[in-house]
């Protein structure tokens, strides 16, 4: 099926991306 | 690790507000669920500071949305 890039992953130390549309 | 406060908060930009918080988050989440706690993090990053605030705060509060997130991703992977 369609997969989308969900859900955002939060690594500590990297700076969180989050959605695109934050 | 300092308090976070809400004037450390406003003075943030809404994308370093939820660096900030998911850091606190993250090892909260971690003692949740070990395997789960980037996916999960993450998922509570997308609700309100306001409520994340809440959620750091009240340790059952995020346990419950920890565990709805779990769900979430469960029904994401069928």
């Amino acid at each position: 099926g369609s997969s989308i890039n969900w859900p955002p992953e939060f690594h500590p130390g990297v700076p969180w991306k989050g959605l695109q549309n934050i | 690790q300092e308090p976070l406060t809400i004037s450390l908060l406003v003075s943030a930009s809404p994308h370093e507000q939820k660096q900030m918080l998911g850091v606190r988050l993250f090892p909260l989440v971690q003692i949740i669920d070990k395997k789960l706690a980037e996916k999960i993090t993450g998922i509570l990053l997308e609700f309100d500071t306001s409520e994340i605030i809440y959620m750091l705060e009240s340790p059952e509060l995020l346990r419950t949305m920890a565990n709805k997130a779990v769900t979430l991703l469960q029904g994401h992977q069928v």
